[in-house]
């Protein structure tokens, strides 16, 4: 594993840690998308069947472990936790789901590296992945008090495919057979996705003001 | 040797 790829895995990690005590800490889930967060459990769940197939490294099933019970716990406090379920902002988090889910499914039957159920559910991941992050954004432009800490998850949570980008640039120069042209287009369209974002987050940083995003 | 297939990325 590389410094990249490690960099990319613990910005992630430390996004969804954000999360969670932002959720916790303020028993409040202001500002975040329940349908980003079932979006992830799909990406999650669709990716790491191989947890029961495959043994890579311990880490590497720790991790998965971690994505899985971390992301269904955000969706259980959203959904029913009593003080929680009512900070949700049901009425804003209005994307549908149909229009992100269909079009990767259909992406990942007609383009993937092999036709078996588990190499298409793991390819569906990587579209749906890249994507995943749009109801969040919505939100956070209908939102007009972003909270630093939703500002922090949505940035850490970019900046982790990005680094994953370059990981991907190293392992094309060190490794002879690493060839994953799909995986590669999906993560640049994901970075892509958030260009927006992070103009505006650095921008509030600079000038130290509270982080909005024009409508 | 094999074509690498990613899949030990998380």
């Amino acid at each position: 594993m590389n410094v990249f790829r490690l960099a990319g895995d613990m910005t992630h990690l430390l996004s969804i840690i954000v999360l969670l005590l932002k959720i916790n800490a303020t028993r409040s889930c202001r500002g975040i998308s329940l349908k980003t967060q079932e979006l992830y459990a799909v990406v999650f769940v669709c990716r790491y069947l191989d947890l029961f197939t495959n043994f890579i490294s311990l880490y590497n099933t720790v991790m998965k472990i971690i994505f899985l019970v971390s992301t269904f716990t955000i969706i259980y406090w959203m959904r029913f936790h009593k003080v929680i379920r009512v900070t949700y902002d049901r009425e804003q988090d209005t994307f549908r789901y149909q229009f992100l889910v269909l079009p990767c499914l259909v992406l990942a039957l007609l383009l993937n590296n092999e036709f078996t159920a588990m190499e298409v559910l793991w390819t569906f991941s990587i579209y749906l992945e890249a994507v995943a992050i749009l109801p969040q954004l919505v939100l956070l432009q209908r939102t007009n008090n972003i909270d630093n800490l939703t500002g922090n998850y949505v940035f850490l949570l970019g900046s982790y495919r990005a680094l994953y980008i370059l990981n991907w640039v190293y392992r094309f120069m060190t490794e002879k057979h690493y060839r994953q042209y799909l995986v590669w287009i999906s993560g640049i369209v994901q970075t892509i996705i958030y260009i927006d974002f992070f103009y505006y987050y650095i921008k509030s940083w600079r000038n130290n003001e509270k982080l909005s995003l024009p409508a | 040797e094999e074509e690498s297939s990613g899949h030990d990325e998380l």
